[in-house]
């Protein structure tokens, strides 16, 4: 309908629309969708985030701009954020006069306000749109999956743990029931090293990355250490200044 | 309606119900419940856990009864699965012929399955039903605070990271919000300890527990370290060996 093909016009000056899937919480989908985009930014691409997490908008946060608020221009496009880096950003918490406030919304509304997104925000010219998916198989992610057109792919991001694995390959069945193609996947919080003695530890189990890329038959992008250098740069909103902990990152991105 | 005095009927045999609720995916939501429901069952009362985790179901797998069924008596009834430890289980993933598949549903359809559990299901005498919430704030957790009658509290997980604090203060509000009483907050994955040279690390970041409690005027239950051997016997089905290494579970069963 009118939606449909006011989003297909919006989308047409995108030339890549990545998805940053996980289906299981807190294995660090957020983490490696902000990492990717200020890579990417770095290399000189124009490039926006879509927070698609209506229930746990954590994406300002990381970016530094927790508080700022997208406004609408006179013609009546909404318009992103943009972050101190550069980066665009599009989020449900910078439409919200208090960010502390849960959303407590039912699926419907879910799905509405993404598609609000996908159609009234101003994107301009874009080398890449990376999608930041909340957890779950959901109202949000069956939104984005079924009204994106030409979705360049997804990303899927696990931890180390049989118990990740168990609901990250959902995620990945969830993408082939939608046609949507998985570009890697990329383990993260694989070891942790002692900075006093060296020791190297599993904390979450191990190759759990590498054994679904051979089942699914997917690229293994890569794994990314635990360490706490990362958490306390994206709770300060400064995840830019410790990139290089996550090489990997950048490898990705020339998928 | 008819379902409401269907589930007030069903709830009649069940002295406390407790929901553990976090907002955010990963902090040890599945972990907590389960760590609470073997911690009760060992001290000789009659525990039930509800998996709310429409998209990712973890408790089946925690309680080492991956691929067991759920059935239905002649009556109607909708029995629970009975893990090796005595605890009894209901899942979605137990009603699934092949639970690796991804649920892909939108929110009504979510709605529906907490409420057919709360209605169908046979749950007999029980000491404690424990509900395991899946994150956000979305149709599961709304239908499980709307249509189950005096719910006895919710203890909220949190990880140590102000990325985490935020999306569970949300949780806390949205608790109030339905009148939902919080018993307390259990910060998870507090700090590490180098089994070699015993040097500690707060991988995460550090207080957040204590100053959610402080700001929202509950109790602190406490924290609980990081260790591997959780996350080893929780990928084993085999929780109820480590017990011990989290002992403030204990100390919250008597609030
Ligand atoms: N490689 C890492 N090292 C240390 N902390 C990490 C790492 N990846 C993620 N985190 C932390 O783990 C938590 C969850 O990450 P997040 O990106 O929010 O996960 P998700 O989006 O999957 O819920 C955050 O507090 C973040 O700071
Ligand atoms: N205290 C802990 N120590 C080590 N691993 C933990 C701990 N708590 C949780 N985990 C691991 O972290 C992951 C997330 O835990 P889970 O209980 O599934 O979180 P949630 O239910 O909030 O998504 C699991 O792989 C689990 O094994
Ligand atoms: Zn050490």
């Amino acid at each position: 309908e009118a939606m449909r093909a006011m989003i297909k016009k919006r989308m047409s000056n995108v030339r890549h629309k990545l998805a940053i899937i996980s289906g299981k919480g807190g294995v660090g989908k957020s983490f490696v969708a902000a990492s990717l985009a200020l890579s990417l930014k770095k290399r000189g691409r124009e490039v926006a985030i879509l927070d698609a997490d209506i229930h746990g908008p954590s994406i300002p946060k990381i970016m530094g701009i927790r508080g700022a608020s997208m406004y609408v221009n006179p013609q009546g496009d909404l318009l992103p954020v943009i972050s101190p880096s550069g980066v665009a950003v599009i989020s449900i918490e910078l439409l919200m006069t208090n960010p502390d406030l849960p959303v407590i919304w039912r699926g419907p509304l879910k799905g509405r306000a993404i598609s609000e997104f996908l159609s009234k925000v101003s994107w301009g010219e874009l080398d890449y749109l990376i999608i930041d998916l909340p957890p779950g198989t959901g109202d949000e992610a069956l939104t984005v999956g079924q009204i994106l057109p030409d979705l360049s792919g997804a990303i899927i991001v696990t931890a180390p743990s049989d118990l990740s694995k168990i609901v990250v390959k959902k995620a990945a069945i969830f993408c082939r029931e939608l046609g949507i193609r998985i570009l890697g996947i990329v383990e993260n919080m694989s070891e942790f090293t002692c900075p006093r003695c060296g020791a190297t530890y599993k904390l979450f189990g191990s190759g759990v990355g590498e054994s679904m890329a051979k089942e699914l038959g997917v690229e293994f992008l890569g794994s990314i250490p635990l360490d706490p250098r990362i958490s306390e740069a994206m709770d300060r909103g400064e995840l830019h200044k410790v990139l290089e902990l996550s090489p990997i990152i950048a490898k990705s991105i020339t998928k």
